[in-house]
């Protein structure tokens, strides 16, 4: 099984 | 205050269809140049980016900024009363605790009317940086959605991969494995619409994404064409753009590793 990884891992916080 | 009108009601009701599985409540941002909607999902695997433009709206109107918190569950009720060939207008005044709503029939012999109750949203906001991506690859969004749905019945993972000559969907399950490749086309839709499958790779690429997520985010009703921008290791964003310049809806997915 793949690891699902977050998309806060990759966009920042304003 | 707000107030904008849409010619047709069902360009609303098919947005709304097509994220109300992905987030249950979200800010409407509304200002001057039109209004745009920034949500995660609850789990932060994907993020859904609305923007409509207000020229694309019939009638445009939004004199201070304001931010319309809505819940999707009652937004669903409200635009499930809409005829496909309703207008719509909302408005809403400065204090943005209410959203109300108008459907017109084409003859104007049937108007509706609703009152929807907002909410404060405690959003968080990100910042989604201006990539040019490796693969870029425009198709029908009817074939999307197709390829999802077939595929999705055999695991959780797809992989797509693209070089110069094709892209293609895969999925490894338990018992059994599927792909479809897609190679460069044009063909003749129904409506006598060229529809095209182009793929333009700088290099090529191999990502894997949540099936689940992918077939939610297919979707035919919303535009005649998707657009996949992928690239090793960042999110993929598939793109539904409206027609008359109304605007975008974007999906961001964050990719599977190992």
């Amino acid at each position: 099984t793949k690891r699902q990884s977050s998309i806060k891992s990759f966009f920042k916080p304003k | 205050m707000l107030e904008g009108r849409l010619t047709h009601a069902s360009t609303l009701k098919k947005i709304v269809e097509a994220v109300k599985d992905v987030i249950s409540e979200a800010n409407f941002d509304c200002n001057d140049s039109g209004i745009t909607l920034q949500c995660m999902d609850s789990g932060h695997v994907a993020l859904v980016l609305l923007q409509l433009n207000s020229d694309g709206f019939e009638d445009y109107r939004c004199d201070r900024n304001i931010t319309l918190g809505i819940n999707f569950a009652a937004l669903t009720k409200v635009l499930k009363c809409a005829a496909n060939d309703d207008s719509l207008t909302l408005k809403a005044d400065d204090s943005g605790d209410r959203l109300n709503f108008v459907f017109e029939s084409q003859k104007g012999d049937r108007v509706s009317e609703f009152d929807m109750k907002l909410m404060t949203i405690d959003a968080e906001l990100l910042s989604i940086p201006d990539n040019d991506y490796d693969v870029t690859i425009k198709m029908s969004s009817a074939e999307f959605s197709r390829i999802c749905k077939d595929l999705a019945n055999f695991g959780e993972t797809m992989n797509i991969s693209a070089d110069k000559e094709s892209v293609r969907f895969g999925v490894e399950g338990d018992v059994s494995a599927a792909s479809v490749v897609l190679r460069p086309n044009e063909t003749i839709d129904e409506d006598e619409k060229i529809v095209s499958t182009s793929i333009m790779v700088k290099k090529e690429t191999n990502v894997n994404l949540s099936m689940k997520f992918l077939k939610t985010f297919a979707n035919s009703s919303l535009a005649g064409s998707v657009t996949l921008e992928l690239q090793d290791d960042i999110p993929c964003l598939i793109k539904y753009v409206f027609p008359n310049d109304l605007g975008v809806l974007c999906f961001y997915l964050a990719p599977k590793g190992d």
